[in-house]
């Protein structure tokens, strides 16, 4: 059987190749795994060990554009990554295990992975033992083809260090890895500041935000002090934002003044209210009209489907995008703004000839981290001019748009993964 | 199974066969820098199967034999490998099989070698990325 195995697995073992590139790395995107039925621990169950992978190989996909999929039912040699545990001669190995101490695992570009069952794996935040996730994210990372890496915090170091709470790879260990594969890059349907309200120990009412991106059915926080989201994201819309469409939504508005604080979430004709006491969608209004509402209810001279749209503090206007144009809608009047809708470059011109998105907006973002607003289409987004940019730069224009970015520049390692990862 | 009394198995008791060969002396240490390519590169890529032309460990034994039969290594490529090791280990370069290198080849470690022949990326060229994931002319020293 050990013989039948290594047949198999080395037919389809494939050579390091350059390429054009000058660099060593898969070319798909979406890469499949399995634990191998003779190489099964034994001392973790089944399960465990699986739960533990699929760990091990999301946190890759959290910061690369890399996704993996558990495949059980394809014939072997059509599986990618391959994982097995074993002692001394294993699997068909050429390349023995010695016991308890020292070598733990081993894996090969492309393919392979082995662990020694001598060692004593554990579980994550298990206090003894050898950590299997730790160890397994690392060997994926020669899988994957990166080399032993000599820094302190990286996890390819090759020495094993004792999992400390809350192990997660590091910022250099993000950039090696984007170094062979690139960074990750999308649109997104919506991104926000959701506002919070917490009351001190001194009983003073504090103002706090947290940024969420939203792409179809999941989304990230945005960690903005640490230029990455947080560990563990995406999650599925469902998760955080009950009541709210499982598969996405358009847009996100916070109506915030002195006499009002309204968070509504639109998609395609229709808008809900979001309840942030209780943290669901209210199922009905003040009037005890139910949701969903038509958006051309609620919005008088506005009609859905919607592409974004944001609310200006500043004159307490909600600016909703749809295709060209731009509707400015009075709140406290219940009723679109005179002369409007408007032709978005209109509304907001471009700052350099020609570099403008042109209509069909995907997200409309005020962020308090950069007291600015962002416009974002596809991969690219433009900050609007503000008051403060007008006082240095007094030629510019009023809402004018500066000349875009690369959306994956400015927020950093937003990654898919693939759906069966979603709820490991 | 493995037998044991305690609810998290932390007593497991294990065999003295399958306890590996503890780092002690320049010769364990040699095979250590020759095991991980820090004597010459090691072509990993080429090890893998039963079937394969290419055996590792049988590489690694001649080495064993040839210590054990007093063939004379090296010496300056023993001290020149175990600097190596000691500068990536964050070690001071003594040269010398001291205690806290005999510490530092005795931490578990990965099997793949560190040195490895078919390496062209490695640590010290991670440099700028651009969107496409190239990796961009200029190198970057650490």
């Amino acid at each position: 059987r050990k013989r039948h195995l290594a047949a198999l697995v080395s037919r389809s073992r494939r050579k390091r190749d350059l390429g054009s590139t000058g660099y060593m790395a898969f070319s798909k995107m979406v890469l499949s795994w399995r634990l191998i039925g003779e190489g099964y621990s034994s001392q973790l169950s089944v399960e465990e060990q699986r739960y533990i992978f699929r760990l091990a190989f999301r946190m890759w996909s959290e910061v690369s554009p890399l996704e993996f999929v558990e495949d059980t039912r394809s014939p072997l040699e059509d599986v990618d990554i391959r994982l097995g545990f074993g002692t001394g001669r294993h699997l068909g190995c050429n390349q023995r295990f010695d016991g308890t101490g020292q070598e733990f695992a081993h894996a090969w570009f492309l393919g392979d992975i082995h662990f020694d069952d001598d060692e004593h794996f554990t579980a994550p935040n298990t206090g003894s033992g050898i950590s299997l996730l730790k160890v397994a994210v690392h060997e994926i990372g020669h899988v994957l083809g990166l080399p032993h890496i000599y820094r302190s915090g990286s996890i390819m170091q090759p020495s094993y260090l004792p999992q400390g709470s809350g192990f997660e790879m590091d910022w250099m260990d993000r950039k090696a890895i984007q170094n062979l594969y690139g960074v990750c890059k999308g649109g997104f349907n919506t991104v926000f500041d959701w506002i919070r309200k917490e009351r001190t120990p001194y009983g003073e009412i504090s103002i706090r935000f947290n940024t969420y991106f939203m792409r179809d059915g999941w989304y990230w926080l945005y960690e903005n002090r640490n230029n990455r989201t947080r560990y563990g994201d995406p999650v599925t819309l469902q998760t955080g934002w009950r009541g709210i469409p499982a598969d996405g939504v358009d847009a996100y508005v916070h109506v915030w003044s002195r006499k009002s604080d309204a968070v509504y979430f639109f998609k395609g004709t229709q808008f809900w209210r979001y309840d942030t006491e209780n943290d669901k969608v209210f199922a009905q209004d003040p009037g005890g009209r139910r949701y969903p509402r038509l958006i051309s209810e609620g919005f008088p001279g506005l009609s859905g489907p919607i592409d974004t749209a944001f609310y200006d503090r500043r004159d307490s206007h909600i600016y909703f995008f749809k295709n060209r144009l731009v509707y400015a809608f009075n709140v406290a009047a219940n009723s679109l703004a005179r002369g409007f809708p408007k032709n978005i470059r209109d509304v907001f011109p471009p700052v350099v000839s020609g570099d403008h998105p042109d209509g069909n907006v995907d997200a409309a973002y005020f962020s308090y981290t950069h007291n600015a607003l962002f416009l974002l289409k596809g991969q690219r987004f433009w900050q609007v001019v503000g008051s403060r940019d007008r006082w240095r730069w007094p030629i510019l224009p009023r809402n004018g748009l500066l000349p875009h970015k690369e959306v994956n520049q400015h927020w950093l390692d937003i990654c898919n993964v693939h759906p069966t990862a979603l709820k490991l | 199974e493995k037998l044991f009394h305690s609810r998290d198995h932390s007593d497991i008791q294990t065999l003295t066969s399958h306890q590996a060969q503890d780092i002690t002396d320049t010769y364990t240490a040699e095979l250590f820098l020759s095991r991980y390519g820090f004597m010459q590169p090691v072509d990993w890529e080429e090890v893998p199967f039963e079937d394969s032309p290419v055996d590792f460990n049988d590489d690694f034994l001649d080495l064993q034999a040839m210590i054990q039969e007093g063939t004379p290594t090296q010496s300056d490529a023993f001290i020149s490998a175990l600097k190596e090791f000691q500068k990536v280990s964050g070690l001071p370069l003594t040269g010398v099989f001291d205690e806290a290198t005999k510490l530092a080849m005795n931490k578990p470690r990965c099997g793949v070698p560190d040195k490895d022949s078919n390496d062209t990326v490695t640590h010290s060229q991670v440099g700028n990325v651009d969107t496409d994931g190239r990796h961009q002319s200029e190198t970057v020293r650490r």
